[in-house]
């Protein structure tokens, strides 16, 4: 029957409202047990 | 020994960058008399050394206080490779057989870390060192390459760009659960790593998506293969959460990757996950608007998406192969001789054992299947644009027939398997969903069917019900036509035999 | 009997390669104990994010090291701000001041994480202290963000200072004839005054008026 997902979308950081939100851009692990910390996204300093 | 001298050389480096820049002007004399002085003048040395330097930052990780740097001399050989990438000349071989060999002296490293003391083998300091590679990568190839100051290098760094994630992807093809259950973990944080998935789903041309359907092929195959009846691990659990994870992930910011890959991946995706299997359905294009499915008054011929074919990445027509040519003229013109052979060709030589609801093997060729349904799908699909909706919403079209007649002379499985993968099709507002609810709804309340009428009503949906019954999310298109068969004139479900006499399902019915 | 596998180099871990690609071919039916033991142990050893942070290697010092309690961490720590608290603060914004004027964030692949959010609260002296003293970094780059896609402020690649563009309006003038004439009359922008400002961070380590010689050159400016 599966699992009611709203806390798993929660946590990937899935908008509950209709705005729209990349979130593998800032993924932090597969699992929220391991995605203690927040990771460094791509970024890009100008000269 | 040469190795200890490459102990030496390495750890003269991992100190170097503990008090300069990596961008510091020793750091470029550093590295070249690495190569002047013969410590990376050919390949044999180079493997030695790399081997060697990898060696001992996984000793050292493993050493290390684990409550202090541990990745030190691991973040300092992955700084070191890309170091070299960069500025070597790539006058005698090419950065992609440079790129190989770094990847495949790693991966000999790790096999034999893995293999031969199970107790001691960690895969942390491995994906560090694949993780930093991505980081760095990620790093250098910022705005089009544009920090690299030499024009021809910024070039080909630009051109090779692609390659170096394929090249990376292959290589954790090879690393996957199958080969190496020590690494599954690891694997699995790669394949979802945030300077490789996005990346892959939106390299120009989708030049990525092929190599990261491999791996999420080899992931959902390792599902298929350990997840058994009753009998599933803590561990093979955990693995299907985080897949469950990445998918939504996939879902919310590529979802078309999951539309024009539905097929390769329902091909794949173990028989039991009914919400993974929706998950992966219900992926919407990212600036559709959906009507509401549960509206009685929906008229898809009014609604302009669902005019559209989807776009599908791979062409099932591949899949089909000894049956395409019957298959096709079929299309052109049906007869009862090329169904028998089509038909004859849906069954297996051996049973193929699957953990299903309700069964636990079967004797059909679930792919084939997949593959001719979605093939006619296609056809019917150009053939509503070219010609008229009149040519293909019709119970006369050669594309219904097909499918009614397999239907018709099939075994009970075979009508199952036709009609689950017709419902796979029930997807986002697009032609394919469009057409089906129309075929599935006038094969629920055709007469055509005589004594097996009740067969296929009961069949078609107990396989609807799988889908709804489900957590969500729900397909569009199986809620629309969920929605049509509840509301239908034509049969009054409460009155079926099959639903009436069994106490749970009436139940459910009348609630729905 | 193969070449590579009497290659020096790499013959004892080829073996342990190959050894790898058997159940590749051929996955077990049921996994053996060594490989539900390796999958466990995996599974105990899973990586985190902290593993799958970007390598944080040698920076220049800020300033000389000075002794923390042992009970402070040395890796700075992101934690995960709870979304509903940063949305309820964007409602406190002092009408008054100019630099939150459009106060609207921006949203991309930073908005949502708990440095950006917290970044969206410091002042601009600590905007512009972490942009001119963390080069480099990924705190100079979201210090910039802030500044540039929140506040609005352009950064001049010629002087490396940080510009504001501020509109000001004036007070209706109250004019007593009726005699102004229409060509005049038409200046939609007579009742705004445009002045700019930039941060002195060479010497005064504070936003300064622009001189009247001041010309905007759009050239100028990086496109951020």
């Amino acid at each position: 029957l599966g699992a009611d997902l709203s806390s798993m979308i929660h946590s990937l950081g899935i908008p509950r409202d209709n705005t729209r939100h990349r979130v593998l851009d800032t993924f932090q692990s597969p699992w929220a047990e391991t995605s203690r910390s927040e990771v460094e996204p791509t970024f890009f300093i100008p000269d | 020994t040469s190795t200890e001298r490459y102990y030496l050389v390495f750890t003269e480096w991992v100190r170097l960058l503990q008090r300069v820049t990596s961008d510091d002007k020793i750091i470029f004399v550093f590295i070249k008399q690495l190569m002047d002085k013969g410590v990376l003048s050919d390949s044999d040395n180079f493997i030695g050394f790399v081997k060697a330097a990898l060696e001992l930052s996984v000793y050292s990780f493993k050493e290390s206080d684990p409550t202090g740097e541990v990745f030190t001399a691991i973040d300092a050989l992955s700084k070191l490779l890309i170091k070299l990438f960069i500025l070597q000349d790539f006058a005698g071989y090419s950065r992609q057989e440079y790129l190989n060999t770094v990847f495949s002296i790693i991966l000999l490293v790790f096999s034999n870390d893995h293999e031969e003391d199970e107790a001691t083998f960690n895969e942390r300091p491995y994906f560090r060192l694949l993780s930093n590679f991505l980081c760095e990568w990620a790093t250098l190839r910022g705005h089009n390459f544009i920090k690299v100051a030499d024009q021809k290098t910024r070039k080909e760094l630009l051109s090779f760009d692609a390659e170096f994630y394929n090249i990376f992807a292959s290589y954790l093809h090879s690393f996957q659960p199958f080969a190496f259950p020590g690494f599954s973990f690891a694997w699995i944080s790669l394949l979802s790593h945030r300077m490789f998935l996005p990346v892959m789903l939106r390299l120009p041309q989708k030049a990525g998506w092929e190599k990261l359907m491999l791996l999420l092929i080899d992931l959902l195959k390792f599902l298929n293969q350990y997840t058994i009846k009753g009998k599933i691990s803590d561990a093979v659990s955990v693995v299907y959460k985080g897949t469950l994870r990445i998918f939504l992930g996939i879902s919310n910011d590529v979802p078309q990757f999951l539309i024009e890959n539905h097929y390769e991946l329902m091909n794949n995706l173990p028989i039991s996950y009914f919400q993974l299997k929706n998950v992966i359905l219900s992926a919407i294009p990212l600036k559709m608007l959906v009507p509401n499915p549960f509206d009685s008054d929906l008229a898809l011929e009014n609604i302009t998406e669902c005019q559209n074919p989807p776009v599908v990445f791979y062409d099932p027509v591949s899949d089909i192969q000894a049956l395409k040519k019957p298959v096709d003229n079929y299309l052109r013109i049906p007869s009862n001789s090329l169904l028998r052979t089509i038909i004859n060709g849906l069954y297996l030589t051996e049973y193929d054992i699957k953990g299903g609801v309700g069964f636990d093997m079967l004797t059909t060729n679930n792919k084939l299947i997949r593959a001719i349904v979605l093939h006619v799908a296609v056809e019917a699909g150009l053939e509503n644009g070219r010609t008229s909706s009149n040519a293909v919403f019709n119970t006369k079209s050669s594309y219904y027939q097909l499918l009614f007649d397999l239907i018709h002379d099939g075994t009970i499985e075979l009508k199952f398997q036709v009609i689950q993968v017709m419902i796979e099709q029930l997807r986002y507002p697009n032609i394919h969903t469009r057409w089906f609810i129309y075929v599935l709804r006038d094969m629920f309340v055709t007469e055509a069917w005589e004594e097996q009428r009740t067969e296929v009503q009961e069949i078609i949906l107990r396989s609807l019900l799988e889908r709804v019954i489900v957590h969500n999310p729900h397909t569009w298109g199986v809620s629309v036509l969920f929605t049509q068969l509840l509301n239908s004139d034509e049969v009054n479900l409460l009155e079926l035999d099959f639903i009436n006499n069994i106490p749970e399902i009436k139940h459910m019915f009348v609630q729905l | 009997s193969n070449k590579a596998f009497k290659n020096p180099l790499f013959k004892k871990e080829l073996k342990y390669w190959l050894a790898s690609k058997k159940p590749l071919m051929q996955p077990y039916k049921e996994m053996p104990p060594k490989m539900v033991s390796q999958l466990e142990s995996s599974l105990l050893n899973c990586p985190d994010s902290l593993d799958a942070d970007s390598p944080y290697l040698y920076q220049v010092p800020l300033s000389n090291p000075h002794p923390t309690s042992i009970f402070f961490p040395s890796e700075p720590i992101r934690f995960t701000y709870p979304y509903e608290v940063i949305k309820s603060n964007q409602g406190n914004l002092n009408p008054n001041d100019k630099t939150h004027a459009s106060h609207q964030s921006v949203e991309d692949i930073y908005s949502r994480t708990s440095l950006a959010k917290i970044f969206s609260k410091f002042d601009l002296d600590t905007l512009f202290f972490i942009f001119y003293h963390y080069q480099g970094t990924y705190d100079q780059f979201l210090a910039a963000r802030e500044l540039s896609q929140n506040r609005h402020w352009l950064f001049n690649k010629v002087d490396s200072c940080w510009y504001f563009r501020e509109i000001e309006k004036l007070p209706p003038t109250i004019n007593m004839s009726n005699t102004i004439p229409n060509n005049k009359r038409e200046d939609s922008n007579s009742d705004e005054e445009e002045s700019w400002r930039y941060f002195d961070y060479k010497k005064s380590w504070l936003a300064r008026r622009c001189g009247p010689d001041f010309v905007y050159h759009e050239e100028g400016f990086e496109k951020l």
